[in-house]
Parts: C-alpha cells; sequence; structure tokens
C-alpha cells in the first residue's frame, strides 16, 4: 500500500 | 513532518484563507481568476480523495477538509455571491489546454496504474500549472491589488518550501517522489517573475503593475 512515501504529504 | 512541510502547509493554509477573506470583506472578486480557482478546487478533490479511504492524521484531514471546505467557497463567491463583480473579459486562459495534456500525461506517467493514483498524479501535474490563468489576468490587466500579490507570494512559497521539504527527506529519510518534485519545480519557478515583482515592488510599498 506506502509504496509511494509521500501520501502524508498535501 | 519537517519543519519546511508545517510551514509550507501553513503558508499555503494563509493563501486560501487571504483570498477568502479578501473576496468575503471586499464583496468583490475583481482581478482573481475564477478559473485558477476552479482548477483548485478540481486539485484538492482529486487529491483528497484518500479522505474516504484512509485515516493519516487528525492535522492531514482537517487540512484536507479546510482545503477543499475554502476552495468551493471561493469558487462560489466567485461565480455565484459576487459573480456581478468576476471580471470575465479578462480571465480568457483557455484551461482546456492545460486539463486535456496534464489528464494524458497523469495516465502516462505515474507510479501506480490504479485510480486513486492516477487521480493523485492528476492533480500533482494539474496543481503546478493551476496557477498559469490567474498570472495570464494579471499580465492581461497589467496590475494587482496589493493583497491579491500577497496571496501569490503565500501560494508560490508554498511549493516553495515543499522543495526543501523534499530535499530535507531525501537527506535524512533517503526518500525522494520524482513527480512531485518534478511538478514542484515547474509550479515553482512559473512564479519567479512574481516573485520578482513581488520582492522589487509590492516589499517596497508600490503597487504590482506590468508593464503594459
Amino acid at each position: 500500500e506506502g509504496e509511494r512515501g509521500n501520501k502524508d504529504e498535501l | 513532518m519537517n519543519v519546511f512541510r508545517l510551514t509550507g502547509d501553513l503558508s499555503h493554509l494563509a493563501a486560501i484563507i487571504i483570498l477568502l477573506l479578501k473576496i468575503w470583506k471586499s464583496r468583490s472578486c475583481a482581478g482573481i481568476s475564477g478559473k485558477s480557482q476552479i482548477l483548485f478546487a478540481i486539485v484538492f478533490t482529486t487529491r483528497y480523495l484518500d479522505l474516504l479511504t484512509s485515516f493519516i492524521s487528525i492535522y492531514n484531514t482537517s487540512m484536507k477538509v479546510i482545503y477543499i471546505g475554502c476552495a468551493y467557497a471561493t469558487v462560489y463567491l466567485i461565480y455565484m455571491k459576487f459573480r456581478a463583480t468576476y471580471d470575465g473579459n479578462h480571465d480568457s486562459f483557455r484551461v482546456e489546454f492545460l486539463v486535456v495534456p496534464v489528464g494524458g500525461l497523469a495516465v502516462l506517467v505515474n507510479h501506480d496504474f490504479s485510480f486513486l493514483e492516477i487521480l493523485w498524479t492528476f492533480s500533482i501535474y494539474l496543481e503546478s500549472v493551476a496557477i498559469l490563468p490567474q498570472l495570464f489576468m494579471i499580465s492581461k490587466t497589467g496590475e494587482a491589488e496589493t493583497i491579491t500579490t500577497h496571496y501569490l507570494f503565500c501560494l508560490g512559497l508554498y511549493r516553495a518550501l515543499y522543495l526543501l521539504n523534499w530535499i530535507w527527506r531525501f537527506y535524512f529519510e533517503s526518500f525522494f517522489d520524482m513527480i512531485a518534485i518534478v511538478a514542484g519545480v515547474v509550479q515553482t519557478v512559473l512564479y519567479c517573475d512574481f516573485f520578482y515583482l513581488y520582492i522589487t515592488k509590492v516589499l517596497k510599498g508600490k503597487k504590482l503593475s506590468l508593464p503594459a
């Protein structure tokens, strides 16, 4: 799932 | 979270609030490109659909809700409540020349060919050019209200701060996202001539007027 590490960025 | 991303988010939030207050207090959207605001509403909608699928943090969720709410409120004020003050003649940028290529690129160049990921990629590419109708409008009218220049400065600064955030994350977390970085560089570069005018004119108390 979290392969893209910037899912926490707005 | 690092200081660059936090100040970047706060700068973005400030820009959104400044614009909303400017329109609401002056009861006028003169000099504001409604097309850019529609593009920003699309950017937030396509990027924050994960509000429905995953929870990251109170901060993340509340900021996304605020961004989406303010974006649609701004579009509402421009096209409904204060539409009499909307300067449609100067807001003439052909946004289809932005949305179509960006949509195609998002389908071709992305990290994962899934619905949400393609929409996220579309929103990243679209955001990098979403300010063009606004900058185009200012070049046509040849000037901008000072409050509008503060809005643009905060908006441009936010992605520049995100670039510093990505440098920080590359150095300390050895993480980087090429799509977000390239789009962020393009987005920030588009503000360069505005930044120059803002720093050399507005910060010296002059009005921002372009050589007609």
